[in-house]
């Protein structure tokens, strides 16, 4: 539709992205 | 941040493949606006049959994607794939690029998630639907590989219940109701899903929405979901990432806003699932047959399969005695004929006998090696070469087991000599072999004896003849002396003299002797 690139903002995040946790 | 399973079997379900339908149409694509605790949202379901060859993952902007951590809408992906319908993917990291989770795009492994559990859903070779938590190992098999396989947060639907709470202690919730994951779960927004009916027809999902404004949660879709008769189900990604492109073209309404704030634009996703018309699995039917209308036309008279993979020789299975290529039955060394069923005839061998043999002078030929095995009693490179003392049978090879190492028939083995003291032996311990009694004479001999039987025999007739030579001798020779006495035949005359009884003079002189010469 040439209407470029999208800013990304409605974000669905399962995760935080605050969680610092190693893999377990 | 959940753990990883590398081995073992997870929980998860699997959907056998249905029969196929060759006269299925393509996909079956309904739009919907329905209202969800008032609220009129807008959306599509779509489904497909026989998903192994109408359902594709895709890497973003084709294949190789991943790798480059490519982001790309899902039009220009569905546009150069040509699918029919598409939808966004998987998870991915919106820094980065990078896609998340297990990918498996038409048989390519993408990318493993080293058994990290979150919902997963794929398709193997043999058309199984896969659907819920994989360790490492059950993605990584070979036996039945995945041909897709991609990897979504929260198993919605699991054997047609609703499995979400399970899921949120299984994909590593906080265990706080107000957490990230809680509100991931709760949330309206807009959403996708992937799954499958009780036909085995492949589902997608799609609503359009914006976080926290429009659209449903994952209860809502769920529940919708099983009144479509969806069997199994996991949520895709949501949001702004939410799309769907029908023929190429978008058909949804993006929640993510464009550069200028009053218009929507599509979001630059990663992985793409896609619905497209049938397709060999894979594409060109492993180079051992043309797709045609999505089913594999196998070439030449052994390859068979749905990918053309498999060879065939037959029931026969080359009897064990070969092996089956392409070109049909390949025998083992001192086999031959169609199914290998038929040894080596004399005089050739190797693989399909198709080696002649050298053997001269009634040797035997191996039918695998071609080596020759001399006649029995024979040895060397052209048999002509007698058994050495002591050795028997084919080649030679045997040796002779006769006591005190005697000699042997090198034909057969039999011990025809056997060990034996002679007279002198006893005082001199001279052994030596003679020939059995009960032996029987071989072929061409014809005496009676041994040879010290003959010498013997000779010797006494020698002496003999020796005793007789001196009887005669002696014999003749007193014959001849008693002739000489008895004057046979020949007589002296002696004429008389007067003598007047008187002696001559000298007969008076010899006393003693009263011989007279003249009688006899």
């Amino acid at each position: 539709l040439g209407s470029g690139a999208s800013r990304d903002d409605d974000l669905l995040l399962p995760y935080s992205r605050t969680r610092a946790r190693s893999a377990r | 941040d959940c753990t990883r399973v590398r081995a073992g079997s997870r929980e998860h379900e699997r959907w056998p493949p249905s029969p196929s339908n060759p006269g299925a149409r393509g996909p079956n694509v309904r739009i919907f606006v329905s209202h969800f605790a008032d609220r009129a949202v807008a959306g599509h379901l779509t489904r497909a049959a026989e998903p192994l060859r109408t359902f594709s993952v895709l890497e973003p902007g084709g294949p190789g994607g991943c790798a480059s951590r490519r982001r790309a809408t899902v039009e220009e992906t569905a546009r150069a794939a040509g699918c029919s319908v598409a939808q966004n993917g998987g998870f991915f990291r919106m820094d980065t690029g990078e896609c998340l989770g297990n990918v498996v795009s038409d048989g390519r492994r993408v990318s493993s998630a080293g058994g990290l559990q979150n919902a997963q859903f794929g398709i193997r070779r043999d058309g199984t639907l896969v659907t819920g938590y994989l360790s490492e190992e059950e993605v990584l098999d070979t036996e039945n590989p995945f041909v897709q396989l991609l990897s979504g947060v929260v198993w919605l639907i699991r054997n047609g219940s609703i499995y979400i709470n399970e899921s949120q202690a299984a994909e590593c919730d906080e265990t706080q109701e107000t957490g990230s994951f809680s509100k991931f779960v709760n949330v309206m927004s807009a959403r996708t899903a992937v799954g499958h009916d009780r036909e085995g027809q492949l589902v997608l999902f799609h609503v359009d929405g914006q976080t926290e404004q429009r659209g449903i949660n994952l209860w809502e879709m769920a529940e919708f979901l099983l009144k479509q008769n969806v069997v199994n189900a996991i949520n895709l990604d949501g949001g702004g990432s939410a799309t769907f492109v029908l023929n190429g073209t978008l058909a949804s309404y993006p929640s993510d806003h464009c550069q200028d704030n009053m218009w929507r634009c599509p979001r630059h996703v990663s992985t793409v699932v896609c619905v497209h018309e049938p397709r060999c699995q894979p594409s060109d039917c492993n180079g051992h047959g043309t797709c045609v209308e999505g089913r594999c036309q196998c070439t030449g008279r052994f390859w068979r399969g749905a990918a053309c993979s498999e060879l065939d020789c037959g029931p026969a299975n080359c009897s064990q005695h070969g092996l089956c290529t392409e070109t049909g039955c390949r025998c083992e060394a001192g086999w031959t004929g169609s199914n290998c069923s038929e040894a080596c005839t004399s005089g050739f061998f190797g693989e399909d006998c198709a080696k002649k043999c050298q053997c001269h002078n009634g040797a035997t030929c191996d039918p695998v090696r071609g080596t020759c095995a001399c006649p029995p009693g024979f040895t060397g490179d052209i048999c002509m070469q007698e058994c050495p003392l002591g050795w028997y049978g084919p080649d030679c090879q045997s040796p002779c087991k006769c006591e005190h190492q005697c000699p042997c028939d090198p034909q057969t083995g039999n011990c025809s000599l056997a060990w034996s003291r002679t007279l002198n032996s006893i005082l001199s311990r001279v052994k030596q072999c003679l020939p059995l009694p009960e032996d029987t004479l071989r072929a061409g001999e014809l005496s009676l004896f041994t040879r010290t039987t003959w010498l013997a025999i000779t010797l006494a007739l020698v002496f003999l003849l020796v005793i007789s030579m001196v009887a005669n001798v002696s014999l003749f020779l007193g014959s001849r002396a008693a002739r000489s006495r008895h004057l046979d035949g020949a007589y002296v005359y002696h004429p008389l003299q007067e003598m007047n009884g008187e002696l001559l003079a000298a007969e008076k002189e010899q006393p003693g002797d009263t011989c007279n010469p003249f009688k006899d």
